[in-house]
């Protein structure tokens, strides 16, 4: 996601905090967050193309292989390099240090919190999970009304401004409170299941991946092919996937 | 979900 999309995922979580949740988040953050998790959810986005963080820019995605429209841990993410691998990664590294506080290996826990916020965020963006050879959409040049923009960027954020500016009267908080709200009553039912991992495991990007590269197959791709105008139609029909993403993400995420 | 299940994981009893 952009900057707006990453702010709301975990502006949304933040809602979901248990205490002792509340108070590690607190110790992680850097002092500039100001007690804000959502302040910080776009800094590996900020230092990816720095050359010492260079490294990380793999992390924000699983590579699927042209128009295969499912996910394959082990075919989409080689050698652990990808935004799975990640997430699992990040996990095990603030478990290290609060199951076992005499753990050998000191990680940066405050780097490990904003990263796997982060990618949390990144693997429920449909295009993340997109196919290798169009970089997830970035080749696909299309317009977005007047604008011309590439796909990616479109899922990424002209859909969010879209709705911002049609919707939430160009604010973004208002736009949040409306997610939060639905999440209170339209989406209440399914909050248990998305809350849920399988087998007692801590974290589970696995399925998330799957959801997120059959959202792409049956909604980013469809009718965006190289040149098109995207306009209401697209707009309208693929905003409730996004909406829906945004709160399951800070739903999973926190 | 993943954040409260990281932060109240139970420290592991130290070794004896």
């Amino acid at each position: 996601w952009g900057d707006d999309g990453h702010y709301a995922v975990c502006k949304i979580a933040q809602g979901y905090f248990e205490e002792e949740t509340v108070v590690a988040v607190k110790k992680l953050l850097p002092e500039y967050a100001g007690g804000e998790l959502a302040a910080v959810c776009s800094w590996p986005d900020d230092i990816k193309k720095l050359p010492q963080w260079r490294w990380t820019g793999a992390l924000h995605f699983a590579d699927t292989p042209d128009f295969k429209c499912n996910y394959e841990y082990s075919r989409d993410c080689p050698k652990d390099v990808c935004v799975t691998g990640a997430i699992f990664n990040y996990t095990n590294q603030l478990l290290s240090a609060s199951e076992n506080s005499h753990s050998i290996v000191h990680y940066n826990l405050t780097e490990a919190l904003m990263f796997l916020s982060h990618y949390m965020g990144d693997i429920h963006q449909p295009l993340h999970e997109g196919f290798l050879g169009d970089l997830g959409g970035n080749r696909v040049k299309v317009n977005w009304y007047s604008q011309e923009t590439n796909l990616h960027r479109v899922w990424d954020d002209m859909i969010i401004d879209s709705a911002r500016e049609t919707y939430y009267n160009s604010s973004l908080s208002i736009m949040i409170q409306s997610l939060q709200a639905k999440l209170k009553y339209g989406w209440s039912n399914d909050v248990p299941s998305w809350k849920s991992c399988p087998l007692n495991q801590k974290a589970c990007p696995n399925p998330y991946a799957s959801e997120s590269i059959d959202l792409a197959c049956k909604y980013a791709y469809t009718n965006a092919t190289v040149g098109t105008t995207l306009g209401d139609y697209y707009f309208l029909s693929r905003l409730p996937v996004v909406e829906k993403r945004l709160a399951q993400d800070g739903i999973r995420l926190a | 979900a993943t954040l409260n299940r990281i932060f109240s994981a139970k420290p592991k009893l130290a070794r004896a």
